[in-house]
């Protein structure tokens, strides 16, 4: 799985999230990355995010929906918020991580694996790319 | 420090003593070209949604990633896609599932966001759409590489070892399958 959160010089935030599902899968299963609230969600008014894990469980926890609930209405940080939810997620068995980024270009890159493929880039071009935990 | 562009590329059970040297530099550099990519948009005055695409194709594009080329496989040796976005400004959103013929999934859940009243279209009806918007469509097979159909036949080796265990196991087993060291790709 693969994803992407932009603020462009508008201050609007967009996000995406593309994924090949997982191996061996049947019966037409469909993991939380292309439904809209789970796997990914963006609103300029809180952040965009986009997630990477166990679908079951990202479904189930409405992951990147529940993160903006928490950014709109109890004022949470965005680290705060991503917490939070990876945690429920985390007490249900269930595995992964994600990327946000809201209007103000504050980033985090939250995960409960070994490790996640990440990167990102400042205003003046900064690259900075991780691997491991 | 102010971000404009963030990406990841799966997380899992991705441990530095499995991961080779090149291998540590080709994931590096390819997140490297997303971010490069994505960024330049921004650079240059471009939409956070045209940044968005442009970054993901990069990573569908690259084998190394389970999205477009180099997706994992189905237990019935298919490539099943998915992809969504979604716009900040407008709360306007888009999305594809069980896609086998799209080349970059991305854009055609841009086309649905952008081009249809509908938010998400999935299997054969999504690829007369994207077909019908002028997409880059593929033969399945352009999705095809060797390390991912290896992952699947160990996959389905482990299913039928779990399947016997199962078997004399007095729980029902569920239908479905989930491999916990495959499952990011």
């Amino acid at each position: 799985t693969v994803g992407c959160v932009a603020l462009d010089n508008a201050g609007n935030l967009a996000a995406g999230t593309s994924t090949g599902g997982m191996t061996n899968k049947k019966y037409g299963r469909v993991g939380d990355s292309p439904i809209i609230g789970a796997g990914t969600y963006c609103d300029n008014r809180t952040a965009g995010i986009s997630c990477t894990g166990w679908g079951e469980f990202f479904i189930r926890n409405v992951v990147a929906k529940t993160i903006c609930d928490l950014i709109a209405y109890k004022g949470y940080s965005i680290e705060q918020a991503s917490k939070e939810v990876l945690d429920n997620v985390g007490a249900m068995g269930g595995d992964g991580g994600l990327i946000i980024l809201d209007k103000n270009g504050n980033m985090a890159m939250p995960f409960n694996t070994e490790g996640m493929y990440r990167g990102a880039v400042t205003a003046d071009g900064k690259i900075e790319v991780q691997i491991y935990k | 420090k102010k971000y404009v562009l963030v990406v990841h590329g799966g997380a899992g059970t991705i441990l530095k003593k499995n991961m080779t040297a090149e291998k540590e530099k080709a994931y590096t550099e390819a997140l490297t070209q997303a971010l490069q990519a994505g960024y330049n948009v921004i650079k240059n005055g471009g939409a956070s949604l045209d940044a968005v695409e442009a970054a993901i194709h990069v990573l569908e594009d690259n084998p190394l990633f389970n999205a477009g080329k180099g997706a994992v496989f189905t237990h019935d040796g298919r490539n099943e896609l998915d992809a969504s976005i979604m716009d900040g400004k407008t709360l306007k959103a888009g999305a594809v599932a069980g896609v086998t013929t799209i080349r970059n999934p991305i854009t055609a859940a841009r086309a649905v966001m952008d081009r249809s009243e509908h938010v998400m279209m999935v299997g054969k009806g999504a690829e007369i759409f994207a077909k019908e918007a002028g997409l880059t469509i593929v033969d399945p097979k352009y999705f095809w590489t060797k390390e991912r159909w290896k992952g699947l036949q160990e996959a389905i080796k482990e299913d039928s070892v779990k399947a016997v265990l199962d078997h004399n196991s007095k729980t029902t087993s569920k239908l479905g399958t989930i491999n916990r060291d495959y499952k990011f790709g």
